[in-house]
């Protein structure tokens, strides 16, 4: 890796960043989106936090825009460039400006807008670019990049932590305890290509896959993921768990179990809990329910049973009316039953038994079909 | 078919010279790049970029080189100020 000359960066850990317009090529929802993402992949390495705002100035001004823009810097029509970004500092510095001329894409069908804006993010922070091909920071947009299994590289990682250090180990994160939990014959086998999963949900960026006793937790930023017992985080937990969603907004994961729900911060089961499912406004013949994922740009949380589907209002916490619906119609090759679901930069991923699907709620369509063990590195 | 390769020759040597000028810091004023010549600051600027980018080494602007110099990628330079 290597820094901008003169070593630039930050010297504040909290900045703030202002999307000053939008591509017509994508939803606005989905371009916020894909900048939250991107900034997130360098949250989750550093002590950085990064807050939006929609007016007057900002550490970061993300803006697209095609040529001559200002800035000395002009862009090139379609191909070759895709943006450019600049160093830590005031006024132009730190900005993020993207080529209107490419085809931004929420895939890799065109220059996918996720990849792109955590490379010249990169820069805003203060990286220059990497020599080493594997790393986000090296200058040449990789056309077959698998996003289900981007992550920074090590190189990467070295790269900015030289610049900010490490993330610091907050009082209520969960500790992992000193190992992980070595694997016997009682233990589910992370390549084992049958592997399916009881329930799945992110956590602050990284990704929990429940399975009997245990889980494994995927961060962005690791190879491989750690192995735990439930127990080991969260003793008055069940195993075999049924579902689990993430509320983002509220920091919040919630871990369903036959007719009962737990609500969990960090390591903290949170005081009334569990409740009955019924309280979210199940009918009494839902006696369980079989996945659970939450949109965080709808504020939405989406509960599978069966052949069928809820969807339920977090803002307004209750139960949507003209539900349930059946999953096929609005899932088209989403097969009942959903073991378990998550969502992750804009795509829905659903799993049943050893099978995975990657699914484009915007599109109605699934984009991907991918064997379930896949995030785990096998 | 001569013309086609003067051609072609031409739009290598200037995607090459506008490269380097804009990502390994090659000066505006360097005289154009000659393909036989084997020294020089066009050269050692190839040689720069070949191993930036992972590349074999040459210091000629072989087919890997010019395929990876059309390759679409960010507008930051590699080196330099």
């Amino acid at each position: 890796f290597t820094t901008f000359p003169g070593m630039p960066k930050w010297r504040k850990t909290h900045l703030t960043y202002r999307i000053m317009n939008y591509t017509l090529d994508l939803p606005r929802d989905a371009v916020d989106s894909a900048i939250e993402e991107a900034l997130n992949v360098w949250k989750e390495v550093t002590p950085l936090t990064f807050s939006r705002t929609d007016e007057g100035e900002a550490d970061i001004k993300i803006s697209f825009a095609v040529r001559d823009h200002g800035d000395f810097n002009p862009f090139d029509g379609p191909g070759n460039v895709l943006g450019h970004a600049y160093p830590p500092g005031s006024g132009i510095n730190g900005d993020a400006h993207f080529d209107d001329d490419e085809l931004w894409t929420r895939d890799t069908s065109g220059t996918n807008l996720f990849l792109v804006a955590a490379h010249e993010l990169g820069h805003s922070l203060g990286l220059f670019h990497s020599a080493d091909p594997r790393a986000l920071m090296y200058p040449v947009y990789n056309t077959l990049i698998d996003l289900a299994r981007f992550r920074l590289s090590q190189d990467d990682v070295n790269g900015i932590q030289s610049l900010y250090g490490p993330p610091p180990v907050s009082p209520d994160d969960p500790v992992a305890p000193t190992e992980s939990v070595p694997s016997g014959p009682e233990t589910p086998a992370a390549c084992d290509p049958t592997l399916s999963f009881d329930a799945i949900s992110t956590l602050r960026g990284e990704i929990l896959f429940f399975k009997d006793r245990h889980f494994w937790r995927k961060s962005l930023r690791t190879l491989e993921p750690g192995f735990f017992l439930i127990s080991s985080f969260w003793p008055s937990l069940p195993s075999g768990l049924d579902a689990a969603y993430e509320e983002i907004s509220k920091d919040i994961v919630f871990i369903f179990k036959g007719d009962q729900f737990w609500a969990i911060r960090g390591t903290e089961v949170q005081a009334g809990y569990p409740k009955g499912i019924h309280t979210l406004g199940f009918p009494a013949t839902v006696g369980k329910i079989d996945a659970a994922l939450f949109d965080k740009e709808k504020k939405k949380t989406y509960f599978f049973v069966g052949d069928k589907y809820w969807r339920f209002d977090e803002k307004r916490q209750s139960m949507e009316p003209g539900f349930p619906k059946e999953i096929a119609e609005d899932f088209p090759g989403v097969d009942p039953k959903v073991d378990a679901a998550f969502e992750m930069f804009g795509f829905y991923y659903f799993f049943s038994g050893s099978s995975q699907l990657e699914f484009d709620p915007n599109a109605r369509q699934v984009t991907h079909a991918l064997k379930s063990r896949s995030w785990l590195n096998c | 078919y001569p013309v086609d390769r003067a051609a072609e020759d031409e739009d290598s040597m200037e995607l090459v010279q506008q490269y380097l000028e804009n990502y390994y810091n090659l000066a505006k004023d360097t005289k154009p790049f000659v393909r036989r010549r084997d020294g020089g600051p066009v050269v050692e600027k190839i040689r720069e970029m070949q191993k930036f980018l992972g590349l074999a080494v040459t210091g000629k602007l072989d087919s890997d080189t010019l395929d990876m110099m059309r390759k679409p990628r960010c507008g930051v330079p590699d080196v330099g100020d």
